[in-house]
């Protein structure tokens, strides 16, 4: 399932992202 | 001549399954492989298993005509007709995982979005901690499933600081763990354990405080499903069929910016923004590939 790590990864910093973007 | 076989990635950096190379013991074969296919592949040499005839075999071990040795990286699950199981198994699991995400997302109220996020996370984190066990570690694993679990409540119950406490809480489950039960009490155990949970406890946090703030109305969380599932498929492409100029992780990056942007664009938001967000999302699923590479192999 390595494909995932990549997706778990973003998943975690996604809120933080979209939040100081927005 | 011997005959080399060669399995998942170091077959991918060789581009043949079989070669035949020269040598009178088993580390001269080696030596003529690492030769002719590079650094990579001697790097990926280090840590796989050496059969010869379908012995195990030592560096020292004489070999003569006709012979055979096969390469089995730790990651292949052992043979080349395993690596394939693997390969389609790990497809259809991150196709399911897509089909969940979306399918919770559409259904109202947060209950389906969270249960939704806990499996998926949980079946992440037994995957990546059972490839952990293969390398002989000793990963909490009922720890970070706890932790999880606390993540969701804590998250859902007090939002931004609950995100926050669930990050200290899954630290501390782990730790506690090791606490009670003796065995889990090596560093080598701990740190990729509570990284592991880090990861998961806030990925599902980050997504449903995501999905309570900006969802219906921004759609965050649709262009962050189009955006990863679509740099998913990329990949999953990318690793199978060698593209030129594009190798796998150019390509998860710049799909994750086109999935971003055509969410924005198909959903009416500020596209600059989703710029911008894609171009995060990127370095992300860059970095933690390769962070998921060092726990599963203990290699970028």
């Amino acid at each position: 399932l390595g494909l995932l790590d990549g997706a778990m990864f973003a998943a975690a910093l996604y809120y933080p992202l979209v939040s100081v973007i927005f | 001549m011997v005959t080399l076989r060669l399995f998942a990635h170091l077959r991918e950096i060789a581009g043949t399954a079989r070669v035949e190379l020269e040598g009178e013991t088993v580390a001269e074969v080696l030596s003529a492989a690492r030769a002719r296919f590079g650094d990579e592949f001697a790097s990926g040499l280090q840590s796989a298993a050496i059969w010869h005839n379908g012995e195990t075999a030592s560096p020292a071990d004489a070999v003569k005509e006709g012979d055979e040795l096969a390469i089995i990286p730790p990651v292949s699950g052992g043979s080349g007709t395993m690596a394939q199981g693997m390969v389609d198994s790990a497809l259809v699991a991150g196709l399911v995982g897509l089909l969940l995400l979306i399918g919770t997302n559409l259904a109202p109220g947060p209950a389906w979005w969270a249960a939704g996020l806990v499996l998926l996370m949980a079946v992440w984190s037994v995957d990546i901690a059972a490839r952990l066990e293969d390398r002989g570690r000793e990963p909490v694993t009922l720890g970070i499933l706890t932790a999880i679990v606390v993540a969701v409540i804590s998250t859902h119950v007090y939002g931004g600081v609950g995100l926050g406490f669930s990050l200290y809480i899954s630290v501390a489950v782990v730790l506690a763990w090791g606490v009670v039960v003796s065995r889990y009490r090596q560093l080598t155990d701990v740190a990729p354990s509570v990284l592991i949970a880090l990861v998961a406890t806030s990925g599902t946090g980050s997504l449903m405080l995501t999905r309570t703030i900006y969802e219906p109305d921004q759609h965050a969380i649709s262009i962050f499903i189009l955006a990863v599932g679509l740099a998913a498929v990329v990949a999953a492409i990318l690793d199978r069929v060698r593209a030129p100029l594009l190798d796998p992780y150019s390509g998860t990056a710049l799909a994750a910016v086109l999935g971003s942007v055509v969410g924005a664009l198909i959903w009416e938001e500020d596209v600059v923004g989703f710029v911008l967000v894609g171009l995060g999302l990127a370095l992300f699923l860059v970095v933690g590939r390769s962070l998921g590479s060092i726990l599963r192999t203990g290699r970028v």
